[in-house]
């Protein structure tokens, strides 16, 4: 029932003799460390910890399960509950809007237009808008990419106001099977940039809000997910830069956070570098 | 009077917490809190705890202190000074660009901005549009155009005309990527750059330790900047100080050019501590 992903807990847990309470403790302090490093939250960690060691204790082995196979058990079901199941993000209605959202620099643009690649492959006819007036560049950004990926882009030049650009975008594509908004980036200390995220979301009226995630981020990762939880409702995750060496703990946090679930990593620069999120592969490389 | 045994676990603890919930690296904030136990050991007096925590987190950051400011640097340093910035994906290395540029042609400064990024869409765009708002020169090349060739041009640009400043802008690149890493060496060879800064987001977790140590070992970093303070807590600056022992420069403040303030360790630590 389990894939590589605790063969080094489940090694230690086998070649040990006894499951005495001092193993317990040795292997719930791994799984805090490694968890850690992975950027996990910190509380939630610590109550994982107290989760893990109570249930070993106290918990009799169900019939058939050596307390060896139970503890190994235990382990995989309170991370793999802690991490959620993916999810099948399925276009319907004419058009689907996805507004992405999320912090400066976390992948929007990138992952708006490896999603409209991903779903335009599968038949959907697929339009990116740009509701970033600030970035410099940005809506050259999404013109290039979108040429590449053969995906039609909407924007305007010379508009400052998001709101004009996304009406004026969801009318030329109301045609289309999906529509992805592409936004600015922003993050919980911009009053003033949560509000318009707030306004683009009231009239956009999106079928999914997605918070791309940076799988780099740090402690700050569910406190973030929840400012924009708050402002507009968080569906699902896109976790991005999975391809270096963070583990992507912080999107634990958000899904904590906002009840949202993580539906694709990113894992290159490249349009195609993209992949539906696999629960079991990212605990594996969660705990190294 | 003095602390127990257990009292003092429990502190110690507490404080290794509130390293970690402040984005301090784990191995890091366990090494911190080893050094502050041995030193309690030595001396268990209870009434200056806070204290010993503060005086220890100043001692680290006094490390990433800049013995000299950016100013001093170029004013001792040759002419053109090149500065080359690098760093992982979107951590602020362009719009830092921008910032140092105006930070810098407000000192009276001749400055000249390399697009080093030939690969990312809408790189060139997007620097272009800052240096036309700075009115700073641009060196650029056509997009899949070697990064090394444009910086070489901006050098020699600046050589001609008797520009102080070259600003390297290049392409975020994960540190695990031996080929962009490769890249990124073979543009410091030509560019002989005086200055290599790193920039790193304050709101990166762990990962910001292994990042800016794989970039020193593999192509040198002189010094630090952390863009997206505004958004942090900020103790990847610790980690950072206590393991490169860099000096940071600035800190990244917000998205205009003004946003950029000389790194100040007091901050730092009234933000974690305070
Ligand atoms: N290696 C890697 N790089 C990525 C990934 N996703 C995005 N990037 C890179 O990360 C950087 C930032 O990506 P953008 O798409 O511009 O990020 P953004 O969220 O739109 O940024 P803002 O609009 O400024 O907030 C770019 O260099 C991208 O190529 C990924 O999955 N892996
Ligand atoms: N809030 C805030 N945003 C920042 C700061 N510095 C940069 N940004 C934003 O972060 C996003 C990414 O900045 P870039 O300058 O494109 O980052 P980069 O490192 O050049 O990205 P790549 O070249 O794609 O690797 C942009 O939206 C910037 O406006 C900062 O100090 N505070
Ligand atoms: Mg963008
Ligand atoms: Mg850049």
């Amino acid at each position: 029932l389990l894939g590589k992903s605790l063969s080094s807990v489940i090694r230690k847990i086998s070649s040990t003799a006894l499951v005495d309470e001092r193993l317990v403790k040795e292997i719930v302090r791994d799984i805090q460390r490694a968890l850690l490093r992975a950027d996990v939250n910190v509380k939630l960690v610590l109550d994982l910890s107290k989760r893990i060691e109570e249930r070993a204790l106290k918990e009799d082995p169900p019939r058939g399960l050596s307390r060896k196979q139970h503890l190994i058990k235990i382990v995989y079901e309170e991370i793999v509950a802690l991490v959620g199941e993916g999810k099948k993000i399925v276009p319907r209605g004419k058009p689907f809007k996805v507004l992405m959202i999320g912090i400066q620099g976390s992948g929007k643009t990138t992952s708006a237009i490896k999603l409209g690649r991903y779903y335009q492959k599968r038949g959907y006819k697929t339009g990116v808008i740009c509701a970033d007036t600030y970035r410099p560049g940005a809506l050259d950004q999404l013109l290039q990419l979108g040429e590449k990926a053969g995906i039609e882009i909407y924007g305007e030049r010379n508009e400052s106001d998001p709101i004009k650009i996304v009406s004026h975008g969801l009318e030329k594509f109301r045609n289309f099977d999906l529509v992805l908004i592409d936004t600015a980036g922003r993050h919980k200390e911009e009053e003033g940039l949560l509000r318009e995220m707030e306004e683009l979301s009231k009239v956009v009226n999106p079928d999914e809000v997605m918070l791309v995630l940076d799988a780099t981020i740090g402690q700050e990762a569910g406190k973030q997910a929840k400012a924009f939880h708050e402002r507009a409702k968080v569906g699902s995750i896109f976790l991005s830069k999975m391809d270096g060496s963070a583990k992507g703990g912080g999107a634990i946090s958000a899904v904590a956070e906002t009840g949202a679930k993580v539906a694709f990593i990113g894992i290159g620069e490249r349009i195609d570098d993209i992949e539906e999120f696999d629960p079991e592969g990212f605990v594996s490389r969660l705990l190294g | 009077g003095e602390l127990g045994e257990r009292e003092l676990e429990n502190i110690l603890w507490d404080f290794q917490i509130s390293l970690m919930e402040a984005d301090v690296a784990l191995e890091i904030a366990e090494d911190i809190v080893d050094d502050l136990r041995e030193s309690f050991m030595k001396n268990k007096s209870r009434d200056v705890v806070k204290e010993r925590f503060k005086e220890k987190l100043e001692e680290i950051l006094n490390k990433a202190k800049p013995e000299r400011g950016l100013l001093e640097l170029i004013s001792e340093g040759d002419k053109p000074y090149v500065i080359l910035f690098l760093g992982v994906n979107g951590t602020g290395k362009t719009t830092t660009i921008a910032k140092v540029a105006h930070y810098l042609s407000r000192e009276g400064l001749d400055v000249v901005i390399a697009a080093g990024d030939t690969f990312r869409a809408g790189a060139i765009e997007q620097i272009e549009e800052h240096a036309r708002r700075l009115g700073v020169k641009l060196v650029k090349h056509d997009v899949g155009a070697d990064s090394a060739a444009v910086a070489y041009d901006a050098i020699k640009h600046a050589e001609a005309r008797g520009k102080d400043i070259v600003l390297i802008d290049t392409a975020g690149r994960m540190q695990t990527n031996r080929n962009l890493m490769d890249e990124l060496r073979k543009i410091a060879r030509v560019s002989k750059p005086d200055m290599k800064v790193f920039v790193g987001d304050a709101l990166s977790g762990n990962d910001v330790v292994d990042q800016a140590t794989t970039f020193d070992r593999e192509i040198g970093v002189d010094s630090i900047i952390l863009a997206k303070m505004d958004a942090a807590k900020g103790g990847c600056a610790i980690s950072l100080a206590y393991v490169l022992e860099k000096p940071i420069l600035f800190l990244g403040t917000g998205q205009k050019y003004e946003d950029l303030m000389e790194f100040d360790p007091q901050l730092l630590i009234d933000l974690i501590i305070g």
